[in-house]
């Protein structure tokens, strides 16, 4: 089965 | 700032509620803006109204406001789709906004306040990505594609190729899937699929969040997704007229 990924590590949290 | 009918903003928090409970609305000359996380973690959501969206807006001092959405809704539902709305924030008094709304015909004026809220936003910084994909196609095709092939399974994978754009959706006892190719033969703009591509992917994204995402089809007739291997997906709404978009990003399922 396909892992939801979460969008956090994807941008940099400012 | 004054918005010449309540439809936009019943729109964009239809378009954004099943997500994001509260959220801080930045406000400043440039208009009004708001970035939000689902509690999910799984997408982030972007409005920005311009200036340009407004029939008058003035903002003297940058302000953040922090919208509880429920409460906002309750007022909104007060409102009917062609009234006028006045939205005021006072700098001096930064624990309510006030929303006016004006029917001019029937000569009816209603006022309402809304509490603010103190919210511990996270804001992320979003990079111009160079996308691998794009797709541009009309929105109500986007939703109908993506409400069909949420029914058939959890997993709508969405891949680029010379064939076109393909949506699959496989489920435990049946599995769908469609092809739409670039549009030659039509001659709105808001009617065309356009796709573009440097090299085939393939990704695959959660169809109930996808659907969430489709709501926003009543803000603009043509949708944007903007793909890139491992990558979230953009889908992107622009208004007409310049007077803003909203742009969710999706995380994708994988391996």
């Amino acid at each position: 089965a396909l892992m939801q990924r979460e969008i956090v590590p994807y941008f940099e949290a400012l | 700032a004054r918005l010449p009918r309540s439809a936009v903003l019943k729109k964009i928090l239809d378009s954004v509620k099943d997500l994001v409970k509260e959220t801080n609305w930045d406000c400043n000359e440039e208009g009004m803006s708001m970035q939000a996380l689902d509690t999910g973690r799984i997408v982030l959501v972007e409005v920005m109204l311009r200036e340009a969206a407004f029939e008058s807006y003035a903002c003297e001092v940058p302000m953040t406001l922090g919208i509880d959405m429920e409460p906002f809704g309750k007022v909104l539902r007060c409102a009917g789709g062609d009234e006028k709305v006045t939205i005021k924030a006072s700098r001096n008094d930064q624990d309510h906004i006030e929303l006016v709304f004006e029917n001019e015909e029937k000569e009816r004026m209603s006022a309402f306040e809304l509490k603010l809220m103190d919210i511990d936003g996270e804001h992320m910084a979003v990079p111009d990505a160079e996308w691998g994909a794009e797709i541009s196609m009309p929105s109500s095709e986007f939703k109908k594609i993506v409400m069909d092939l949420a029914e058939i399974g959890s997993d709508l994978t969405i891949a680029v190729s010379k064939l076109g754009v393909t949506f699959t959706a496989q489920g435990n006892n049946c599995k769908g899937s469609m092809v739409l190719q670039p549009s030659t033969a039509v001659d709105k703009k808001s009617e065309q699929v356009a796709i573009s591509f440097t090299e085939p992917l393939e990704m695959t994204f959660a169809a109930p969040y996808m659907k969430m995402i489709t709501k926003a089809a009543a803000l603009s007739s043509t949708v944007t997704l903007s793909l890139d291997e491992a990558c979230p997906i953009c889908v992107r709404y622009e208004m007409e007229d310049n007077a803003g978009h909203i742009k969710y990003y999706l995380a994708p399922k994988e391996d």
